[in-house]
Parts: structure tokens; sequence; C-alpha cells
């Protein structure tokens, strides 16, 4: 379990992820 | 390009030889460290997509290597336990990122119960490899790693199991997740190939981009073959999971691709039960793409379907969703309405068997073409010798050559057909110029005289007196004139 | 002038006792016995005459417990912090062999042991056979390692960092506390990127300071870089850090050890653009070493 441990993370929006590099 | 494919080929191949070596003397840790020297081939920026693959290639062939070795240790009694976390002390991603993946799946193969925890964890710790090439090969790595380690039970079945099989060794909706999320970040990064490197580059890019599309659909691949997606999780969780990541994305090339893999991939049943939500994403996407291609497609497999029940408004939703998708598309070019609408009346004459229905049903095809053409065209109109001509020329054959009685295609049968359809006679005289009109016309001859039954018109009173004037005055005139 | 005699120093319970590792000035890493503090150290020491039969006459023999501080900058000054004497023998003749015991009984060793760039901390047995012209003396190091306990308070760090218009991102560490076998678990969420990335590093720091006052020293070293991302990504963008700390040589982070020295670690958050422009963020975390029975409890 150490071994997998992770922060949650906030969810990146479609918008964002797909928006051109700024 | 060759030379520098061949020296990091090279490279591998030395690497990988001493990766081996150490594994036959046992020694693991200093075979992790050639196979991390290996893997740091993979890191270069210096290669082509395709060169990139043809490397990617032979690294996951030597990784297979350290694979079967860890099974071998693992079915041995050797414990590994510590390995998962000694593969991430790597300092470089790239190469951590391989190791993990492989050592993670030897672990899910040998340890069922941690299945869940570590795909979980693979698929996100690959967030940490943004570029674009990079990170689609790196989750196709990852993707092509599990294919056969992807749980595919439901926690109904686990629950009924004997066995005691534990829930944490996975269920189809971490599958689906797992697949969903990896599906996720690599349109991402596929979508994001388009923005690197200058605008002259431009046509390249684009080609590249083509050449990596299978990358992203082996995602949609993975999932059409996993059993346990019934139709209530494809229409509920999958579907809109992946509609949803094709419609934001606003890519062209993409949106194309995946919405004709879509329909590929999964079993005709799914899309029956999802026509309203696909066509209406279609209705969505860029007007780069190429809807037509899309609808058709999926037109044309239903049409094509056997054993199937096809639901009896099915003709309905289509026509609606079409009408819905040329209205949201203003710059849908004329052709491809007509092909669309074409692919309508094909359905219409494989799939409907009551004549009267089906005759309504093109009827009502042919109408709405009408409307669209008028639209479109204002008074204009279609010229015989243009695209659009060529394409409504094969349009208007369509339901008189084949959605005749019977499916007979030659004979007086068209001519019947072309006089039943009451919208046919108007879409040719209104909108088309004398030369369309006249191929229509001739057509239609041709056929009856073809069949050599032209003395039997009369005789067997296959064509009334009534309909022989009005095929005479009406659809022959643009002949006569 | 040769020494008529040998001197071994046997440690009580030696074959039962852990042996730790630790740098020597020269990089090379020596193995000695651990100890913790409050610890009895005790043993033989024997002396062995080099010429059988011969008489080694002497003013006296002891034995020291010493733990001190050497500066680099100052060698001829030793710092002594911890000074503990027992005398084996009074002034006579070895006219054989002998061997004498001894014990430091619950010896404080507050300190942990360090050897770093511009200071050394050790803890040794001195064994002195005084004469009249030159002393017969051995020393053996031994190496003691300060244990601490979790912590009880031990808040995550999180910081939104940026530069105006160019780059914002909000970074997070699990921890403000780790041990040395501890993994550092967090992420970094990029707000604004208007920079062309090439990649995102994370490098442990330690900065050992020597001196005090305005003749304060300070010694950097980069004792990691870690790669925690490759290429650019897009504002939204949520990269995991996990950063496994056994796989690097630490020490406990030391402040202001016996008014010499420190020695602090930080984690340095590294950004490089597509020109090598680099933009960082630093952030000093605390190390600490956890038994090995707290951990076995824990487990």
């Amino acid at each position: 379990q150490e071994s997998t441990r992770r922060l949650t993370i906030k969810k990146q929006t479609l918008d964002d992820a797909y928006a051109a590099p700024a | 390009q060759e030379k520098r494919l061949d020296e990091s080929l090279g490279n591998v191949k030395i690497q990988s030889f001493h990766m081996k070596c150490c594994l036959d003397r046992g020694k693991l840790m200093e075979a992790l460290k050639h196979a991390s020297n290996m893997i740091t081939e993979l890191r270069t920026n210096q290669l082509s997509p395709k060169s990139y693959y043809e490397l990617y290639m032979a690294v996951c062939d030597q990784l297979r290597h350290m694979e079967m070795y860890l099974l071998d240790e693992f079915n041995r009694g050797r414990k590994l336990a510590d390995l998962y976390e000694l593969v991430q002390y790597a300092g470089n991603i790239i190469p951590r990122l391989y190791l993990l993946i492989t050592v993670g799946l030897v672990y899910m193969k040998t340890t069922p119960g941690s299945r869940r925890d570590i795909l979980k964890d693979l698929v996100e710790m690959c967030r940490g490899v943004q570029h674009p090439l990079r990170g689609l090969f790196l989750r196709n790595y990852l993707l092509q790693s599990c294919r056969n380690i992807l749980p595919d039970v439901t926690v109904e079945e686990i629950a009924g199991d004997g066995d005691g099989k534990e829930e944490h060794s996975g269920t189809i909706e971490d599958s689906i997740e797992f697949i969903l999320l990896n599906f996720a970040e690599m349109n991402k990064l596929w979508v994001r190939m388009q923005h690197q490197g200058h605008t002259r580059d431009k046509d390249r890019r684009e080609k590249e981009r083509l050449e990596l599309r299978l990358l992203v659909g082996t995602n949609l691949v993975r999932l059409s073959q996993l059993e346990s997606i019934d139709i209530e999780r494809y229409k509920n969780v999958v579907l809109p999971g992946i509609l949803e990541q094709v419609v934001s994305c606003r890519d062209g090339i993409a949106q194309e691709y995946l919405m004709e893999c879509l329909i590929q991939v999964f079993p005709d049943e799914f899309h029956l039960t999802t026509l309203q939500p696909f066509l209406h994403s279609c209705a969505k996407l860029v007007p780069s793409v190429n809807v037509k291609n899309i609808i058709i497609a999926l037109i044309d497999r239903l049409a094509l379907s056997k054993d199937i029940d096809l639901p009896d408004d099915l003709f309905d939703i289509f026509s609606s969703q079409i009408s819905n998708i040329i209205q949201s598309r203003p710059d849908m070019i004329l052709e491809d309405i007509i092909s669309m609408e074409g692919s309508l009346i094909n359905f219409t004459i494989k799939k409907i068997n009551a004549e009267s229905k089906r005759e309504e049903s093109i009827d009502s095809v042919l109408q709405s073409t009408l409307n669209v053409i008028k639209e479109k065209c204002n008074k204009a109109r279609i010229q015989y010798r243009t695209n659009i001509g060529k394409e409504l020329l094969k349009f208007l054959k369509l339901p008189i050559t084949h959605g005749t009685q019977d499916g007979q295609t030659s004979g007086i049968a068209p001519i019947k057909m072309s006089l039943k359809l009451k919208v046919f006679k108007n879409l040719l005289k209104d909108v088309t110029d004398l030369e369309l009109q006249k191929q229509i016309t001739l057509s239609l001859l041709n056929s009856a005289l073809d069949s050599g039954i032209e003395d039997k018109i009369i005789e067997e009173n296959r064509l009334t007196l009534e309909e022989i004037e009005i095929f005479l005055s009406e659809l022959c005139e643009p002949l006569v004139k | 002038f040769r020494s008529g005699a040998d001197i071994d120093i046997i440690l009580d319970g030696a074959e039962n006792r852990k042996l730790a590792e630790i740098k020597s000035e020269d990089g090379k890493k020596d193995r000695y016995y651990l100890y913790y503090d409050g610890e009895t150290v005790s043993g033989k020491v024997n002396i062995t005459l080099k010429k059988p039969g011969t008489k080694l006459d002497h003013l006296g023999i002891k034995v020291e417990f010493i733990g001190e501080i050497e500066l680099y900058a100052d060698r001829g000054n030793h710092h002594e912090f911890s000074s503990l004497v027992k005398d084996l023998a009074r002034p006579g003749d070895l006219i054989q062999n002998t061997s004498y015991s001894f014990e430091f009984v619950n010896v404080e060793k507050p300190y942990e042991s360090y050897t770093g760039t511009n200071v050394r901390l050790r803890y040794f047995i001195r064994v002195t056979i005084v004469r009249r012209l030159s002393d017969i003396i051995k020393e053996m190091d031994i190496i003691v390692h300060t244990l601490a306990s979790y912590p009880e308070v031990n808040s995550p760090i999180k910081m939104e960092v940026g530069i105006e218009e160019c780059l914002h991102i909000e970074f997070e560490y699990n921890k403000s506390k780790y041990h040395l076998k501890d993994v550092i678990v967090g992420k970094i969420y990029f707000l604004l990127v208007r920079i062309k990335i090439k990649h995102m590093e994370i490098a442990i720091i330690k900065k050992e300071s020597t001196g005090i006052g305005q003749n304060t020293f300070n010694e950097n070293e980069t004792i990691a870089k870690y790669e925690i991302m490759d290429g650019a990504p897009v504002r939204g963008e949520s990269i995991p850090l996990r950063l496994f700390l056994a796989g690097y040589e630490l020490t406990p982070t030391m402040k202001d050890i016996n008014k010499k020295f420190s020695v602090r670690y930080f984690l340095n958050l590294v950004l490089v653009d597509e020109e090598e422009r680099r933009y960082f963020k630093q952030q000093e975390i605390i190390l600490w070493r956890k038994g090995e029975k707290t951990r076995k409890q824990i487990q």
C-alpha cells in the first residue's frame, strides 16, 4: 500500500484538457 | 532518422544482452539497471513516430524477457515483495514507469488481490508523462501489458462464487474505469500533438497523428473485448465516457476516427440501444468531420445485421437524428446530405419488409431531401455534370432499382416504383436539370427494355393505362425534350 | 620509538550488535558498531606485548569514551561534547599480555554520528598507554543513531506559487516531517501554464552549515534528482509525486548541534523550460530516524 500511495487529485475539466497550450 | 534509429536499436541490443546475462546469473538488481538503461532510449525526442514505434517494439520485446523471468521467480516461491517499490527509485520517469508497469503486471498475475490497486496506480502514475508521443506509447504499453489481466467479472459473480475470490481482485467496473481513464489521457495527448511544432509542419503532423490513431483506438477495442460489458453498462457507463471525450476534444481527426471505431468494435445490439446519444453526439462534432461517413457506416452496419430484432421505430430515429444533424451543421455540403439520405433509403430497402411501410419511408426520405435541396439551392437546379448531380443520380436510382417489390431490379418494376413513390417525380422535376432527368428516364426505359418483356407490358397488365400515361407524359418528357 | 604493544578493544555483545555504515572523509563507507543514546558501552581491552618476555613500562593505562565535533576548517581543534574516562591501570610495568574490562554505564549520546563536507561528529573509544616519550593509543569508532518517534503534529506542506502571467502551480507534499525510510507523496497542480515546459524534477538538497554568526559557512549538496514529469502539461493537469527516501543516503535533520553545525534538508521543485530556464521552489522538510522496533510494532 505504501508503494501505491497517492494524493487525491482535482479532476481536470474537459475544456482545459483539450485546450491548446496557452 | 535511420542513423539515429540504428544507434538507438544498437544500444537496446547491448543493454538487453547485459540484462539477460544478469538474469541468467540471478542478479536481478543489475539486470534492472540494464533494463533501465535500455528503456532510456525511449526518452529520445529525435525520432519520428514511425521510428519511435520501431524502437518501442524492440524495447517491449526485451521487457517481455524480464517479465518472464520475474514470473518464473514468483512461481518458484521467491518473494520479491519490495520490487514494486525498488523500481520506483529510478531517477528518470520513462524507465521508471515502463519498469513499474512490467513489475506491476507480474504482481497482478501472481497476486490477484493486488489487481485493483495496481491497475489504478499504474494508470494514474502515467500522468507524469505529458509528452504526447512518449506518453502515447507508454500508455499503449500499459494497455497491452494489462490486456489479459483486466478483471472481467461482476460484483454479483464474485459474491456468488464459492471459492472465496476477494472483491479487491477487481471487477468489471475497475476495468472500465481503467480503460476509460487511459483512453481519455491518450486522446488528450494525441489531440495535443497538433499544437506541437511550427505551423508549416501542420500537414506532416497531421499525417503523423493519423499513423498513431490505432494507439488510441486500441482502448476501445479492449473495451469491446470485455465480456461482462452488457448493454446496460455500455449505455450507462462506457458510451457516455467515450462520447464525452470525443465531443469535448473538438478535433476533427480524433472525432472522425473514434466515432467510426466505436461503430466497428461494438456489436449491433449495443448500437441499437444507444442510437439517440450516438447520433446526438454526431451533431456536435466539429465542422471538419465528415459526419456523413460516420452516419453511413452506422446505418449500413445495421442494415447488414442479421439475427437481431430491430426496433420498429428505428427508421424514425435515424430520420429525425439525421435531420437534427443537418440542421446543426449548416455548412454540411449537399453531396454529403444526399449521401446520408441515400444510406437511409438503403436501410429501408434492406430492413423494412412491409411494402407499403417501405414505400412510405422512402417517400419521407425523398421529401426530406427535396426540402433540403430547395433550401440550399434556392431556385437553382442541380446540374447533372457536377458532383452533386452524380450523387443525386445515385440517390434517385437507389429506390427505383433496389426498392422494388421482391427486390426486382429490372423489368418494369423500377418504372412502377418510380410512379408509386409520390415524391420521386417532384424531386426529379423540381430540382434537377433536364440532363439528370433524362438520365433517370433512360435508366428506367433501359431497365424495362433489357429484360426483353416490352411486348408483355400491357398484356400482363403490369402497368395500368394510367400509369403508362403518367410515365410517358411526365417522366419521359425530358427525353423527348 | 616503535610501540611495544598492540591494543585491541572488544565490545561486549559485539556478536549480537548491529553494524551501521557511515561515509568516511574520503567518501568510502566504513562500518562500525551501532549504539543508541543511554546504552552502556562496555567491553575488554586486550594488550598484547610485541616482544613477549620484555617489560613495557608505562605511566598508566586509561580508556575514554569521547564524542567530538571536528570542523575541517579548524583541524587543530576538536570540540569534545562528551568525555568519560576510566583508569585501567596505575603507572607500572607490563610484563605479559593483559586484559582489562571497562564499562561506561548508560552513556549519554545526544547527537547522531555524522560525516559531512566540512564537519564530522564522531564517537569513539580511546585506549591510551601513557608513556614517557610517546603514548600508545588505540581508537575504535562507534556509530550513534538518534531515534525519534512519530511527531504529534505533522501537517502537510501545501502552497500556491507562481510567476504572474506566466506559471502558477499548487504543490502539496503529504507531510513536513519524514523518517529516513519514508515516502514523499505529493502532487503538483497546474493553474496557469504559459511557458513551454520541458520537464519537472524534484531534488533533495542537503545544506550543511558550520560555524556561527558571521563565520557561518554553508555547503549545499544535491543528494537526489528525481524526474516527476516529462513534457509540457496544460492548465488543470495534476502530476503525482511519489519519492522513496530509502533509496538515498540521508541523515536526520540536525539543528544547531552543540552550537557548531546544522544539517538541513530541502525539497527543491524545479521546472525546466525549452530554453533551459529553471523555475524552482524550495521547501524545508524535517528528516528523522525511526526506531526499528516502532516500525515493526506498527506493521
